[in-house]
């Protein structure tokens, strides 16, 4: 649905 | 979190203890492109944004600390720093950084996730870090030899980008939805152009003998 999850990477 | 990714995360940590054991230890940043130094703490600055906003975890609150910090520290002492300062060569590191910044910029004006000042910062800083090492790449290509610790810090550079490419594809196959494709595709582009490096890095570790790259 194009909703970005939030960033968990670094 | 899973073992592609922690091994990513502890590489990238261990090339930037070693760059700064170089410096620390010789006094001296010479065969160290100060540009590519200076991309990568617009990178972390431009990416961590939300360091205040957005908690995920203790471990990612404290990597992205070390990472703005040492970065920082680095710049610092290429700069500042009497002897350092005196050691960098200039004449070599001639690649014109600025253009990669606008470039990179523009493109997270039009690619992004989401139209807002953090996503817009975030696909910024995924880019630019896709390109950040080409300074330094071009540096050790013209002086031609490479000095062990630098040698070092390129291949775990690297060794971080590729054990990321596993987690994503962990992550793809463990994940119901996962799909990154900025991140993705970045970050394949960006360790493509490692390949060359690596190449002529096993070569010399093969033969036991001095790095050098090619003209």
């Amino acid at each position: 649905d194009g909703q970005p999850e939030t960033h968990d990477e670094l | 979190m899973n073992i592609f990714r922690l091994a990513g995360d502890m590489t990238h940590l261990l090339s930037i203890i070693v760059l700064l054991l170089k410096i620390y230890a010789t006094k001296s940043c010479s065969g160290v492109s100060r540009k590519t130094q200076e991309l990568y703490a617009i990178v972390f600055l431009a990416r961590y944004l939300d360091l205040f906003t957005d908690f995920i975890s203790v471990y990612n609150s404290f990597m992205k600390v070390v990472f703005i910090a040492s970065s920082l520290a680095i710049v610092w002492c290429m700069r500042v720093h009497p002897m350092v300062r005196r050691s960098y060569d200039k004449e070599l590191d001639t690649f014109r950084h600025y253009f990669l910044i606008a470039a990179c910029f523009l493109l997270a004006l039009v690619l992004h996730e989401k139209f807002t000042f953090q996503e817009v910062f975030w696909a910024f800083s995924i880019y630019l870090e896709a390109v950040a090492i080409l300074p330094q790449l071009v540096l050790l290509q013209r002086s031609g030899n490479v000095d062990n610790l630098t040698g070092q810090y390129v291949f775990f550079l690297g060794a971080y980008r590729g054990f990321y490419i596993l987690n994503w594809i962990y992550r793809y196959l463990t994940e119901p939805r996962f799909t990154r494709w900025i991140a993705c595709v970045s970050g394949v582009v960006q360790t493509a152009l490692y390949a060359d490096f690596f190449y002529y890095y096993f070569i010399s570790w093969k033969n036991n003998s001095k790095l050098k790259l090619p003209a």
